[in-house]
Formats: structure tokens, C-alpha cells, sequence
């Protein structure tokens, strides 16, 4: 359903942001190829349980979605220390969309597509997971549902990753202007685009952007989980994961 | 002690491709 209509114009900007985005089977095979290396070196005896699996699976989608900024356009331009900034305040929100996303492409309100391109059953994750975490995975598939519903395409996902990386209410930022620069632009191509391709819909933009701070909610709650499970020793340690949760807390 | 070097600040001053 996300495959959207040929517009009559697409605003070039648009087109910009897309090409930024990375091939998703490209970064699928990187992701298992990885899994696969990680798991041959710890021995078959050795299984990592669902949850640390989990964390692998979001630390090298995370790699992906570093590699995607650094790539980007405009985002290239900043210097390393306002890009680490951008980075810190959005990962966990850019990580939650990415998932969402993929299940928006999935369609199936009752199982979960993963990164690797495997499918696991709602059912099997919710026996697994414990409560806080079955309600993050419920949420994400309410917001996933709310989200096809609304007919979200592959470009207006493009234009609302720009939103998060670009925020300008992020702090000590040394080129605050240009942030608030792009996040003006990519408004407007978002606005133009969502105008120009479901005229029948003219609320749409409005109807996607106020989806970011239910975005932001799940997210906050997701690091909180990641926060605790850390405390608890359960994550994978070394990994750009922590790295990222601790800085944003710092 | 010096602070370990960030992945993430690795990753961004990384050549391209690397």
C-alpha cells in the first residue's frame, strides 16, 4: 500500500532526500553477513538469547543508519561536532522509525518483519519478551497501523528522517542557522509533495508530522528500557548502541 | 587519562567507503 502513486511533479528536493537513502537489500545482507560472522565466532554451543540478539540486530542497523547520515546531503556540510550532536539527539527515534517502516512494508499486524528480512510471530515475541518490553513491541505495531493508514510512502519516510536529524531545538549546535535552514526546507518539500501527489488529501502533511512526538514517546521509552537492561548486564557491551544511549544521557 | 576516541566521531571522520 506505501507504493505511491506517480506524482505529476515530484519537487526535486524530494528526489535529493531519496537518493540519500541507502539500497535495503544492501544493508540487509550487510546485517546478516555480520550476524552470521559474530555468531561462527562465538561457537554453535553458544546461543544468544532473543533479546541480545535484538540488541546485535538495532547496533548494526544503527551502523547503517550512521552511515545513511554521513552520506546525506546537507548533513555533510556540518562539522563533526554538530553531526555528533544531530546524531545523539535523533539515533533512537531514527532507529524506531526504520522498524516501523519496515512493518508499514510488511502489512501483517500480526507478525514482525526483522532487518535480516526474517519473519517472527507477535505471538512469539509477546510469550518471550517480558511486560515492558511487549509494550514497546505493541506500540510500535499500533503506530505502524496508524501510519499505513495514512498511506505513508517510501518518499514522505525520507522527508521525516531529514525532520528528526535536522532539529534545531537540539543544543550548541555551531551552525544553528543551517539546521533550521533544512528543517524549513524539508517542511516544504514534505508540504508540496503530500499536496501535489494526494490532492484528495490535504491534511496529510499535518497528519504525518504530528506522528513525530508519538515517535519521540516511543523512542524516549525504548531507551529507557535499553537503559535498564543495560544496568542489568544484559546488553552486548562495546557496541555504538551503549555508546549512543550514554551520550544522550550524559 | 585520555578518553577513548567515540565509535560514533570514528565512524563520521571515517574516509568514505571504508
Amino acid at each position: 500500500p506505501s507504493a505511491s502513486p506517480q506524482p505529476p511533479s515530484l519537487p526535486p528536493q524530494v528526489l535529493e532526500l531519496l537518493r540519500c537513502d541507502p539500497d535495503e537489500l544492501v544493508v540487509q545482507n550487510k546485517i546478516v553477513a555480520h550476524l552470521q560472522q559474530e555468531q561462527s565466532g562465538r561457537g554453535r554451543l553458544d546461543k544468544p538469547s532473543t533479546f541480545s540478539l535484538m540488541c546485535r540486530m538495532a547496533d548494526q542497523t544503527l551502523f547503517s543508519i550512521v552511515e545513511w547520515a554521513r552520506s546525506c546531503i546537507f548533513f555533510k556540510e556540518l562539522r563533526v561536532g554538530d553531526q555528533m550532536k544531530l546524531l545523539h539527539n535523533c539515533w533512537s527515534e531514527l532507529l524506531v522509525l526504520d522498524h516501523i517502516f519496515r512493518q508499514v512494508q510488511h502489512g501483517q499486524e500480526d507478525s514482525i518483519l526483522l532487518v535480516t528480512g526474517q519473519e517472527v510471530e507477535l505471538s512469539f515475541i509477546l510469550s518471550q519478551a517480558e511486560a515492558t518490553l511487549s509494550s514497546l513491541v505493541q506500540r510500535g505495531q499500533e503506530l505502524a497501523v496508524r501510519l499505513r493508514a495514512l498511506q505513508v510512502d517510501r518518499r514522505e519516510i525520507a522527508c521525516l528522517k531529514f525532520l528528526l536529524l535536522f532539529n534545531p531545538n537540539v543544543k550548541l549546535l555551531e551552525d544553528q542557522a543551517f539546521v533550521e535552514g533544512v528543517q524549513e526546507q524539508v517542511n516544504g518539500a514534505l508540504l508540496e509533495y503530500t499536496l501535489s501527489t494526494y490532492p484528495q488529501f490535504q491534511e496529510k502533511f499535518s497528519q504525518l508530522v504530528v506522528r513525530l512526538p508519538e515517535l519521540r514517546s516511543l523512542s524516549t521509552q525504548a531507551e529507557d528500557y535499553l537503559c535498564y537492561m543495560h544496568l542489568s548486564g544484559e546488553v552486548p557491551c562495546n557496541n555504538l548502541l551503549i555508546e549512543m544511549l550514554h551520550a544522550k544521557r550524559a | 587519562e585520555p578518553e577513548e576516541p567515540s565509535l560514533l566521531k570514528k565512524l563520521l571522520l571515517a574516509p568514505a567507503n571504508s
